[in-house]
Protein backbone atom coordinates (compact mmCIF):
# COMPACT_ATOMS: atom_id res chain seq x y z
CA UNK A 1 0.00 0.00 0.00
CA UNK A 2 0.90 3.18 0.02
CA UNK A 3 -0.79 6.72 1.54
CA UNK A 4 -0.01 10.11 0.83
CA UNK A 5 -1.05 13.26 2.68
CA UNK A 6 -0.14 16.93 0.67
CA UNK A 7 -0.69 19.75 1.54
CA UNK A 8 -1.17 22.61 -1.88
CA UNK A 9 0.24 25.97 -2.30
CA UNK A 10 -3.08 27.24 -1.41
CA UNK A 11 -3.28 25.07 1.94
CA UNK A 12 -5.47 22.48 0.72
CA UNK A 13 -5.19 19.44 2.00
CA UNK A 14 -5.28 15.87 -0.41
CA UNK A 15 -5.24 12.58 0.12
CA UNK A 16 -4.02 9.58 -2.44
CA UNK A 17 -4.19 6.19 -1.52
CA UNK A 18 -3.51 2.92 -3.31
CA UNK A 19 -4.31 -0.04 -2.16
CA UNK A 20 -1.88 -3.30 -3.04
CA UNK A 21 -3.28 -6.70 -1.48
CA UNK A 22 -3.20 -10.37 -3.14
CA UNK A 23 -6.14 -11.54 -5.14
CA UNK A 24 -6.25 -8.88 -6.75
CA UNK A 25 -8.30 -9.86 -9.57
CA UNK A 26 -10.82 -11.31 -7.46
CA UNK A 27 -10.87 -7.59 -5.35
CA UNK A 28 -10.77 -5.33 -8.43
CA UNK A 29 -14.24 -7.09 -9.58
CA UNK A 30 -15.80 -6.47 -6.15
CA UNK A 31 -14.62 -3.07 -5.49
CA UNK A 32 -17.26 -0.22 -4.71
CA UNK A 33 -18.08 3.47 -2.83
CA UNK A 34 -20.36 3.35 -0.43
CA UNK A 35 -22.24 6.61 0.77
CA UNK A 36 -23.10 6.11 4.63
CA UNK A 37 -26.20 7.67 4.91
CA UNK A 38 -28.80 8.76 7.39
CA UNK A 39 -31.88 10.89 7.05
CA UNK A 40 -30.58 10.76 3.24
CA UNK A 41 -27.61 12.76 4.45
CA UNK A 42 -24.29 11.50 3.51
CA UNK A 43 -22.63 10.73 7.11
CA UNK A 44 -19.34 9.44 5.46
CA UNK A 45 -18.05 7.55 2.54
CA UNK A 46 -15.50 4.42 2.04
CA UNK A 47 -14.33 2.71 -0.68
CA UNK A 48 -14.75 -1.09 0.40
CA UNK A 49 -15.17 -4.53 -1.43
CA UNK A 50 -18.88 -6.40 -2.01
CA UNK A 51 -19.43 -8.54 1.29
CA UNK A 52 -16.46 -6.12 3.53
CA UNK A 53 -18.30 -4.22 6.16
CA UNK A 54 -15.42 -2.29 7.51
CA UNK A 55 -13.08 0.56 5.74
CA UNK A 56 -10.12 0.31 4.83
CA UNK A 57 -10.00 3.99 3.01
CA UNK A 58 -13.00 7.00 3.74
CA UNK A 59 -13.85 10.17 4.13
CA UNK A 60 -15.95 12.29 6.61
CA UNK A 61 -16.96 15.17 4.55
CA UNK A 62 -15.45 18.47 5.98
CA UNK A 63 -13.75 17.05 8.67
CA UNK A 64 -11.03 14.19 7.77
CA UNK A 65 -9.75 11.30 5.65
CA UNK A 66 -8.35 8.18 7.00
CA UNK A 67 -6.30 5.13 5.22
CA UNK A 68 -4.93 1.89 6.33
CA UNK A 69 -1.67 0.42 5.37
CA UNK A 70 -0.29 -2.64 6.40
CA UNK A 71 2.49 -3.01 9.28
CA UNK A 72 5.04 -5.07 8.19
CA UNK A 73 5.59 -6.86 11.71
CA UNK A 74 4.39 -10.03 13.85
CA UNK A 75 2.68 -13.28 12.62
CA UNK A 76 -1.16 -14.30 11.76
CA UNK A 77 -1.62 -15.96 15.43
CA UNK A 78 -0.11 -12.88 17.03
CA UNK A 79 -3.31 -11.35 15.94
CA UNK A 80 -5.54 -14.17 16.32
CA UNK A 81 -4.43 -14.81 20.01
CA UNK A 82 -4.97 -10.41 20.42
CA UNK A 83 -8.42 -10.94 19.03
CA UNK A 84 -9.09 -14.23 21.43
CA UNK A 85 -7.89 -12.87 24.28
CA UNK A 86 -8.46 -9.25 24.71
CA UNK A 87 -11.86 -8.28 23.89
CA UNK A 88 -10.91 -4.43 23.80
CA UNK A 89 -9.41 -4.76 20.70
CA UNK A 90 -10.92 -4.10 17.46
CA UNK A 91 -10.44 -5.25 14.58
CA UNK A 92 -8.93 -2.54 12.36
CA UNK A 93 -11.27 -2.29 9.59
CA UNK A 94 -14.38 -1.50 12.20
CA UNK A 95 -12.11 1.03 14.09
CA UNK A 96 -11.58 3.27 10.97
CA UNK A 97 -15.60 3.03 10.27
CA UNK A 98 -16.22 3.33 13.57
CA UNK A 99 -14.51 6.53 13.47
CA UNK A 100 -15.70 7.84 10.32
CA UNK A 101 -19.73 7.36 12.21
CA UNK A 102 -18.57 8.82 15.55
CA UNK A 103 -15.46 11.37 15.99
CA UNK A 104 -16.72 14.89 14.16
CA UNK A 105 -13.13 16.41 14.24
CA UNK A 106 -9.79 15.89 12.84
CA UNK A 107 -8.54 15.57 16.08
CA UNK A 108 -11.12 13.14 17.96
CA UNK A 109 -10.37 10.88 14.95
CA UNK A 110 -6.17 11.22 15.81
CA UNK A 111 -7.04 10.10 19.42
CA UNK A 112 -9.19 7.29 18.90
CA UNK A 113 -7.09 6.10 15.90
CA UNK A 114 -4.22 6.62 18.03
CA UNK A 115 -5.05 5.36 21.09
CA UNK A 116 -7.94 2.55 20.73
CA UNK A 117 -6.19 -1.25 21.18
CA UNK A 118 -6.57 -3.11 17.98
CA UNK A 119 -6.06 -7.04 16.90
CA UNK A 120 -3.37 -6.36 14.18
CA UNK A 121 -0.30 -3.17 14.22
CA UNK A 122 -0.74 -0.47 11.52
CA UNK A 123 -0.22 2.44 10.01
CA UNK A 124 -3.24 4.91 10.14
CA UNK A 125 -2.81 8.45 7.23
CA UNK A 126 -5.04 10.95 8.55
CA UNK A 127 -5.59 14.36 6.17
CA UNK A 128 -7.79 16.87 7.69
CA UNK A 129 -9.79 19.95 6.24
CA UNK A 130 -7.72 22.59 7.33
CA UNK A 131 -3.96 24.12 6.63
CA UNK A 132 -1.42 21.45 8.12
CA UNK A 133 -4.27 18.76 9.68
CA UNK A 134 -2.09 15.20 8.25
CA UNK A 135 -0.44 12.34 9.92
CA UNK A 136 0.86 8.95 10.15
CA UNK A 137 -0.13 7.20 12.53
CA UNK A 138 2.26 3.95 13.44
CA UNK A 139 0.17 1.51 15.84
CA UNK A 140 0.87 -1.73 17.50
CA UNK A 141 -1.56 -3.37 19.14
CA UNK A 142 -1.92 -1.42 21.85
CA UNK A 143 -1.11 2.22 21.14
CA UNK A 144 0.58 4.63 18.67
CA UNK A 145 4.27 4.93 19.01
CA UNK A 146 4.67 7.48 16.90
CA UNK A 147 2.45 10.27 15.42
CA UNK A 148 4.29 11.87 12.78
CA UNK A 149 2.83 15.28 11.44
CA UNK A 150 2.75 17.12 8.43
CA UNK A 151 4.79 20.96 9.17
CA UNK A 152 4.33 23.14 5.82
CA UNK A 153 5.65 25.80 7.65
CA UNK A 154 9.10 23.51 8.32
CA UNK A 155 9.01 22.37 4.57
CA UNK A 156 7.29 19.10 5.58
CA UNK A 157 4.32 19.55 2.81
CA UNK A 158 3.49 16.26 2.73
CA UNK A 159 3.75 12.85 4.87
CA UNK A 160 3.79 9.15 3.16
CA UNK A 161 3.45 5.74 4.34
CA UNK A 162 4.02 2.51 2.72
CA UNK A 163 4.51 -0.06 4.86
CA UNK A 164 7.85 0.44 6.97
CA UNK A 165 8.45 2.78 10.11
CA UNK A 166 9.16 6.02 8.61
CA UNK A 167 11.94 6.64 11.16
CA UNK A 168 13.57 3.18 9.59
CA UNK A 169 15.15 2.65 6.05
CA UNK A 170 12.84 0.43 3.86
CA UNK A 171 14.11 -2.83 2.70
CA UNK A 172 15.99 -2.11 -0.30
CA UNK A 173 13.82 -4.68 -2.16
CA UNK A 174 10.42 -3.06 -1.23
CA UNK A 175 11.50 0.69 -1.23
CA UNK A 176 8.32 2.22 -3.08
CA UNK A 177 8.73 5.50 -0.42
CA UNK A 178 11.97 6.76 -2.74
CA UNK A 179 9.64 6.96 -5.91
CA UNK A 180 6.68 8.56 -4.14
CA UNK A 181 8.88 11.13 -2.61
CA UNK A 182 11.01 11.90 -5.99
CA UNK A 183 7.29 12.04 -7.82
CA UNK A 184 5.96 14.16 -5.34
CA UNK A 185 8.90 16.72 -4.72
CA UNK A 186 9.08 16.94 -9.12
CA UNK A 187 5.34 17.64 -8.97
CA UNK A 188 5.96 20.15 -6.13
CA UNK A 189 3.83 21.93 -3.63
CA UNK A 190 2.51 24.48 -6.57
CA UNK A 191 1.42 21.46 -8.81
CA UNK A 192 -0.32 19.23 -6.37
CA UNK A 193 -4.18 19.03 -7.02
CA UNK A 194 -6.74 15.53 -7.49
CA UNK A 195 -5.01 15.07 -11.06
CA UNK A 196 -1.76 15.15 -9.80
CA UNK A 197 -2.04 13.01 -6.71
CA UNK A 198 -3.18 10.32 -8.98
CA UNK A 199 -0.58 11.06 -11.54
CA UNK A 200 1.42 10.71 -8.46
CA UNK A 201 -0.45 7.38 -7.38
CA UNK A 202 -0.05 5.87 -10.90
CA UNK A 203 4.07 6.02 -11.34
CA UNK A 204 5.84 2.99 -12.23
CA UNK A 205 9.08 2.35 -13.32
CA UNK A 206 9.87 2.44 -17.14
CA UNK A 207 13.20 1.69 -19.24
CA UNK A 208 11.93 3.22 -22.74
CA UNK A 209 8.45 1.50 -23.40
CA UNK A 210 9.53 -1.31 -21.04
CA UNK A 211 8.01 -1.25 -17.63
CA UNK A 212 10.30 -3.18 -15.15
CA UNK A 213 8.38 -5.02 -12.55
CA UNK A 214 10.40 -3.46 -9.60
CA UNK A 215 8.17 -2.57 -6.64
CA UNK A 216 7.10 0.83 -7.45
CA UNK A 217 3.79 3.35 -6.30
CA UNK A 218 2.29 1.46 -8.51
CA UNK A 219 3.05 -2.04 -9.02
CA UNK A 220 1.23 -5.54 -9.75
CA UNK A 221 -0.74 -5.59 -6.62
CA UNK A 222 -2.33 -2.38 -6.72
CA UNK A 223 -5.95 -2.76 -6.79
CA UNK A 224 -7.45 0.52 -6.55
CA UNK A 225 -6.32 4.29 -6.37
CA UNK A 226 -8.40 6.71 -4.21
CA UNK A 227 -8.25 10.58 -4.06
CA UNK A 228 -9.33 12.66 -1.59
CA UNK A 229 -10.14 16.15 -0.09
CA UNK A 230 -11.85 16.12 3.00
CA UNK A 231 -12.83 20.17 2.38
CA UNK A 232 -13.64 19.21 -0.88
CA UNK A 233 -15.85 16.25 -0.42
CA UNK A 234 -17.24 16.10 -3.78
CA UNK A 235 -13.51 15.16 -4.95
CA UNK A 236 -13.45 11.48 -3.94
CA UNK A 237 -13.61 9.10 -6.41
CA UNK A 238 -11.69 5.31 -6.39
CA UNK A 239 -10.58 3.79 -9.77
CA UNK A 240 -9.70 -0.20 -9.91
CA UNK A 241 -6.23 -0.24 -11.63
CA UNK A 242 -5.12 -2.87 -13.84
CA UNK A 243 -1.37 -2.65 -13.58
CA UNK B 1 -9.31 0.39 -18.04
CA UNK B 2 -8.30 2.59 -14.98
CA UNK B 3 -12.13 2.81 -14.59
CA UNK B 4 -14.19 4.47 -11.80
CA UNK B 5 -15.90 2.11 -9.23
CA UNK B 6 -19.28 1.77 -8.53
CA UNK B 7 -21.21 3.95 -6.06
CA UNK B 8 -24.00 2.63 -3.70
CA UNK B 9 -25.95 4.00 -0.52
CA UNK B 10 -25.91 3.04 2.58
CA UNK B 11 -29.04 3.71 4.54
CA UNK B 12 -27.85 3.93 7.64
CA UNK B 13 -31.25 4.27 9.40
CA UNK B 14 -32.57 0.44 8.06
CA UNK B 15 -31.93 -2.41 9.76
CA UNK B 16 -28.02 -3.56 10.17
CA UNK B 17 -29.61 -6.49 8.07
CA UNK B 18 -30.50 -3.96 4.95
CA UNK B 19 -27.40 -1.83 4.94
CA UNK B 20 -26.02 -3.51 2.18
CA UNK B 21 -29.66 -4.79 0.15
CA UNK B 22 -29.67 -2.15 -2.68
CA UNK B 23 -25.59 -3.32 -3.65
CA UNK B 24 -26.65 -7.14 -3.64
CA UNK B 25 -29.52 -6.29 -5.61
CA UNK B 26 -27.68 -4.95 -8.65
CA UNK B 27 -27.46 -7.06 -11.29
CA UNK B 28 -24.23 -6.22 -12.27
CA UNK B 29 -23.65 -7.42 -9.04
CA UNK B 30 -26.07 -10.34 -8.88
CA UNK B 31 -24.38 -11.53 -11.81
CA UNK B 32 -20.63 -11.75 -10.48
CA UNK B 33 -22.18 -13.80 -7.74
CA UNK B 34 -21.31 -17.60 -8.89
CA UNK B 35 -17.37 -16.16 -9.86
CA UNK B 36 -17.37 -14.38 -6.19
CA UNK B 37 -18.16 -17.46 -3.97
CA UNK B 38 -16.08 -19.80 -5.97
CA UNK B 39 -13.44 -16.81 -5.61
CA UNK B 40 -14.03 -16.20 -1.79
CA UNK B 41 -13.26 -19.92 -1.43
CA UNK B 42 -10.14 -19.73 -3.14
CA UNK B 43 -9.04 -16.88 -1.16
CA UNK B 44 -9.84 -18.44 2.21
CA UNK B 45 -8.41 -21.94 1.46
CA UNK B 46 -5.13 -19.92 0.66
CA UNK B 47 -4.94 -17.54 3.06
CA UNK B 48 -6.46 -18.62 6.51
CA UNK B 49 -4.48 -21.58 7.89
CA UNK B 50 -6.46 -24.54 8.62
CA UNK B 51 -6.35 -24.31 12.32
CA UNK B 52 -7.99 -21.26 12.63
CA UNK B 53 -11.25 -22.21 10.54
CA UNK B 54 -12.70 -24.24 13.67
CA UNK B 55 -12.22 -20.60 15.29
CA UNK B 56 -14.76 -19.04 12.63
CA UNK B 57 -16.89 -21.86 13.58
CA UNK B 58 -17.32 -20.92 16.99
CA UNK B 59 -17.73 -17.23 15.87
CA UNK B 60 -20.33 -17.64 13.40
CA UNK B 61 -22.52 -20.01 15.48
CA UNK B 62 -22.65 -16.41 17.99
CA UNK B 63 -22.13 -13.72 15.79
CA UNK B 64 -23.67 -11.34 18.01
CA UNK B 65 -21.63 -12.15 21.15
CA UNK B 66 -18.43 -11.86 19.57
CA UNK B 67 -19.03 -8.40 17.20
CA UNK B 68 -20.27 -5.29 17.61
CA UNK B 69 -23.72 -4.05 15.88
CA UNK B 70 -24.34 -2.77 12.87
CA UNK B 71 -21.18 -5.25 11.94
CA UNK B 72 -22.79 -8.53 12.55
CA UNK B 73 -26.04 -7.72 11.38
CA UNK B 74 -24.88 -6.45 8.44
CA UNK B 75 -22.64 -9.39 7.52
CA UNK B 76 -25.77 -11.86 7.94
CA UNK B 77 -27.70 -9.61 5.58
CA UNK B 78 -24.95 -9.67 3.09
CA UNK B 79 -24.81 -13.96 3.82
CA UNK B 80 -28.93 -13.66 3.26
CA UNK B 81 -28.31 -11.95 0.16
CA UNK B 82 -25.69 -13.47 -2.04
CA UNK B 83 -26.18 -16.81 -0.65
CA UNK B 84 -22.35 -16.72 0.24
CA UNK B 85 -22.13 -19.29 3.22
CA UNK B 86 -21.63 -16.76 6.78
CA UNK B 87 -18.59 -18.34 7.62
CA UNK B 88 -17.25 -17.39 4.82
CA UNK B 89 -18.10 -13.63 4.84
CA UNK B 90 -16.81 -13.60 7.98
CA UNK B 91 -13.27 -14.53 7.25
CA UNK B 92 -13.27 -12.34 4.71
CA UNK B 93 -13.89 -9.67 7.02
CA UNK B 94 -11.09 -11.36 9.26
CA UNK B 95 -8.59 -11.97 6.57
CA UNK B 96 -7.31 -8.34 6.69
CA UNK B 97 -6.96 -8.47 10.05
CA UNK B 98 -5.63 -12.04 10.21
CA UNK B 99 -2.99 -11.03 7.35
CA UNK B 100 -1.83 -7.78 8.33
CA UNK B 101 1.74 -8.62 9.87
Amino acid sequence: CTSIVAQDAKGTIWHGRNLDYGFGDFLRNITVMLDFQTKGQTLYTSTSYLGYVGALTGQRPNKFTITVDERDQGAWWMNALEALLNKKASLVSFLVRETLAEADTYDVAIQRLAYTPLIAPVYFIVGGANVAEGAVITRDRESALDIWTMNPAQGRWFVLETNYDHWEEPPADDNRRMPTMKAMNTTGQAGINASSMFQVSSTRPQFGHVVLSVPHVLNKGTTYTAIMSAAQPQVYNTWVRWP
Amino acid sequence: RDVPVKRYVVNLDAAPEEHFLPMCQDPDILELIPMLKKDAKDMITSLVPEEVLPLVDILTADLDQYLPQPFAGEMRGIANCTGIDLGEIVILNLAYDLTAF
